[in-house]
């Protein structure tokens, strides 16, 4: 699984 | 956006709600730890620091001020406006004893070695522990008002929810970020007993919870 943050999670 | 995380904002929104408009109106913080609101007015001051550099909806934008705001108004009013109503004695959780590991550990464990990044991953560990004074005040007071109760079920909620964003995530486009899910599984955690107590107590009618 990618390891990776979301930039549009608050 | 999908409906988990969607609830999740609003749920995180009204337990920021409940608690600022409760110390407004009762003009009173009583019962209410005013170090796991600064300390979640530092995540969101290190979560969204790319508030001005990085534009991604209205929606994200307009949610990150809203919680800074309001989170930055209710550390006022505890602290300052109705400071005589804040329950010091009983707000005594070291912070220093979350702040240092926290810090340690997103030097340690992020994604990338950049100040954003590494503020960022403080936001997200410090958020799992942020609300234990709040916790722990409520086990030495013994009680909390049922105000303060739906104010945790709510924020208790938020991450939960967001949990189910993170599962649906993976099945549907394979995304995964394992800090936040982490963090977010630890933070639920803190919840559960919490959430017994608020589900066979409070709900029960109850006009405050009191502790066993």
């Amino acid at each position: 699984a990618m390891m990776s943050r979301s930039h549009d999670e608050l | 956006m999908n409906v988990f995380r969607l609830l999740g904002d609003v749920s995180h929104l009204v337990a920021i709600i409940i608690l600022f408009l409760k110390i407004f109106r009762s003009k009173s913080c009583a019962g209410i730890s005013g170090k796991s609101q600064v300390l979640f007015a530092l995540v969101f001051t290190t979560r969204y620091l790319d508030l001005f550099t990085s534009f991604i909806s209205i929606y994200n934008t307009v949610m990150k001020v809203v919680f800074l705001v309001l989170s930055y108004a209710t550390v006022y009013l505890i602290y300052l406006r109705f400071r005589s109503s804040y329950d010091s004695e009983s707000d005594t959780f070291r912070v220093e004893f979350l702040l240092v590991p926290v810090a340690g550990l997103s030097f340690l464990e992020n994604y990338d070695f950049t100040p954003i990044e590494i503020l960022w991953t403080f936001s997200i560990y410090l958020e799992s522990v942020a609300i234990l004074p709040q916790l722990f005040m409520i086990t030495k007071t013994g009680e909390a008002e049922s105000i303060t109760t739906h104010y945790l079920f709510f924020l208790g909620l938020y991450r939960a929810l967001y949990l189910a964003n993170w599962v649906w995530r993976y099945h549907t486009e394979g995304f995964f970020d394992q800090i936040a899910v982490v963090s977010g599984v630890v933070q639920t955690i803190f919840y559960c007993d919490f959430f017994y107590l608020y589900v066979t107590k409070v709900l029960k009618g109850n006009s405050k919870l009191t502790l066993p």
